[in-house]
């Protein structure tokens, strides 16, 4: 899974469930087999979908789920995804 | 910027929207005003009008909802997600939706409504997110003041790559050294029409025709200047159907084709507006002439031979309507081209003669030359 910066299990466990929450909402393509990609890669998918919200937002690429990402996760946003189908 | 897959646009340039569904944190009015402003931040970049109606399916259906909501895009209460909309197209498309748990504003206190629903509006239209993040359509909210603002580069650019910029004059193309400020001027004083809609704003007289329109003080027959109509409305182009002020209000009203448009003195509000908001039949596609009747508060609606009466206390159409104009308004013949109220008299604008109507007589107490309005 993808490491967290200096976060307590707690955090870490939250943090990582809004994150997967919002990169299913705004960085999955509901055209493909996202249940399959899910299944068959698991946390690889969550990577490149990591580095995908990064490179959109002018992030440093590190398929982390760092404090910058994070802050950028919380933000109140539109419900367009970024990776439009 | 970026365009969504298959760069959906809009096939038609005047699109409507409707608010089908209020949100209790802010006035209905506050809605409309911020979803008028909000249109308009795109529709001054680009040549797209959009019309208000009140009822049925609108390009843009307009709601604030909760939770999930039926279209497989649900919303997670307060921040989080605030609004999302549909990229052009029937049905969904184009429908732009707000969270209804969110506390909206016109100001900077929760979230601003004119900075949500323009960006929302950005991809009813077609636009996907920007990665610039000084657009307008980047993903993440940032309060922008509605008073103005301009739509960034970003989003003008991707705007205009879908619908190329607003023209600003839709005229005939002129010689290339033909100089700018000096439009052709219909030669009304040899002409035997008349004026396509003569209202007053403020304190001047204006009376439109074609592409130009005339300003004068009421009592003075000097100082009448011609200016084109682009110059001072960029909105109505040219050939205004009718015009008229309800000068309590400090409020005008033009009208061209099945659309009406309203300024305060020379100020536009918002966009354009269908008529079938003042409650005509859908067979009537133009208004001829309008004139604001001070004392009952009621303005008059001509439309080919007859004419319709619209209470602007009730702001409702009066029943018993439309009625033959001629009958009614004894020694006025012909079809109306344009109406205004001057000290007490209507005067009826028909071809080249104008009409001096005295409501207290019921009658016609002068003819004058049409022309004689801008100093022939």
């Amino acid at each position: 899974a993808p490491s967290l910066v200096a976060a307590s299990p707690r955090t870490w466990r939250n943090n990582y469930r809004l994150a997967q929450a919002y990169l299913d909402k705004y960085y999955t393509n509901k055209e493909g087999h996202q249940i399959g990609e899910m299944v068959a890669r698991g946390s690889n998918s969550m990577i490149r979908k990591i580095k995908e919200l990064q490179a959109f937002f002018g992030l440093q690429v590190t398929g982390k789920l760092d404090q910058t990402t994070m802050n950028v996760i919380k933000k109140p946003r539109c419900g367009v995804p970024d990776v439009a189908n | 910027y970026r365009l969504f897959p298959g760069e959906p646009k809009w096939k038609k340039n005047t699109l409507t929207y409707r608010i089908s569904k209020y949100t209790p944190s802010m006035s209905s009015v506050e809605v409309d005003k911020a979803v008028e402003m909000a249109l308009q931040a795109w529709s001054s970049a680009v040549p797209l009008s959009f019309v208000r109606i009140n009822s049925g399916e609108a390009d843009i259906m307009i709601s604030f909802e909760n939770g999930d909501h039926g279209d497989s895009y649900p919303f997670d209460g307060p921040r989080g997600t605030l609004a999302h909309a549909f990229a052009p197209g029937e049905g969904l498309g184009g429908d732009t939706h707000f969270d209804n748990a969110e506390k909206w504003t016109m100001g900077t206190n929760g979230f601003n409504l004119f900075t949500v629903a323009a960006h929302e509006f950005g991809h009813a239209l077609g636009l996907a997110h920007s990665t610039d993040p000084s657009a307008l359509m980047y993903p993440t909210y940032k309060y922008k003041n509605p008073y103005g603002f301009h739509l960034p580069k970003d989003d003008v650019k991707g705007i205009q790559a879908l619908y190329g910029p607003r023209k600003v004059f839709l005229g005939k193309p002129t010689l290339p050294h033909a100089p700018h400020h000096k439009p052709s001027i219909p030669d009304l004083c040899d002409s035997s029409s008349s004026f396509d809609a003569v209202t007053m704003l403020g304190k001047e007289l204006l009376l439109f025709k074609d592409r130009i329109f005339w300003r004068r003080q009421v009592h003075l027959r000097t100082g009448i200047r011609p200016s084109t109509i682009t110059s001072s409305f960029p909105q109505l182009m040219s050939n205004v159907d009718a015009a008229y002020e309800v000068a309590e209000r400090g409020t005008a009203y033009f009208f061209k084709g099945p659309h009406y448009w309203i300024t305060r003195g020379f100020q536009m509000q918002g966009p354009p507006r269908t008529i079938y908001d003042f409650g005509f039949p859908r067979h009537v596609q133009q208004i001829d002439a309008a004139v604001y009747l001070r004392e009952p508060q009621k303005t008059l609606f001509f439309v080919g031979d007859e004419y319709y009466s619209y209470d602007e206390r009730k702001r409702k159409m009066e029943k018993d309507y439309p009625k033959n104009t001629e009958e009614e308004f004894s020694g006025v013949n012909g079809q109306i081209d344009a109406a205004v109220e001057l000290n007490g008299y209507i005067y009826f604008f028909s071809g080249p003669k104008t009409y001096k109507y005295d409501t207290e007589k019921e009658d016609v107490v002068s003819v004058v030359k049409s022309s004689s309005w801008i100093g022939c």
